[in-house]
This record gives structure tokens, sequence and C-alpha cells, in this order.
């Protein structure tokens, strides 16, 4: 089944903020 | 292997080669991964996300990897 338009933004939205905290980590490794 | 164990790795793999949009769901990788309990696919979801390596998509039962595309 597809995916509605609010859930594709939900998804991006969630992958755009993992993106965050896995940079947060990398950098505190650091 | 980049921190992981053992465990952390075989799921987040599963996950990396998922291709659906809307993720892969916590009750296939019970299915697939047949050396795991629940309750360690649950921790090793928990961890892979708060690390930000996956994320979850239509509900808190599906996950991507934020390496996938």
């Amino acid at each position: 089944a597809g995916l509605t338009e609010d859930q594709k933004r939900q998804i991006e939205e969630n992958r755009l903020k993992a993106l965050a905290r896995r940079a947060e980590r990398l950098a505190s490794q650091r | 292997m980049n921190g992981l164990t053992s465990q952390q790795s075989q799921v987040l793999n599963l996950i990396r080669n998922c291709r659906e949009q809307e993720g892969m769901s916590i009750d296939y990788m019970r299915r697939t991964l047949k050396n795991m309990t629940i309750v360690a696919i649950k921790q090793a979801v928990e961890f892979l996300s708060n690390e930000g390596h996956i994320y979850s998509t239509v509900d808190e039962d599906h996950f991507r990897s934020t390496d996938a595309e």
C-alpha cells in the first residue's frame, strides 16, 4: 500500500532527526 | 564492529537491507533473527535509534536505516 503525503513527511522528519542524532554521537566521540 | 555488539549489528544489517518505504517491522525482525529474543531485538532497536543508525517510520514498530538510499 502507498503512503499518504502526511506519512511521507513524518518519515522524512524522523530521518532528519536520526541523522542529527548520529552526527551528535560522532562529534562527541572525537 | 563500529562499537556495536553482534546482536546490534545483526539488527542493523537486516534493517539496512530493507527497501520498503514504510521500513521493516519488529515482527519481521523477530521472524528472521531466530537466534534473538523479542526483548533483545527491541533493546537493539532502541539503542540503534538513540545512536541515529535507524529511525521509526509509519509507527513505532517500523524502522529504516539512515544509511539507506
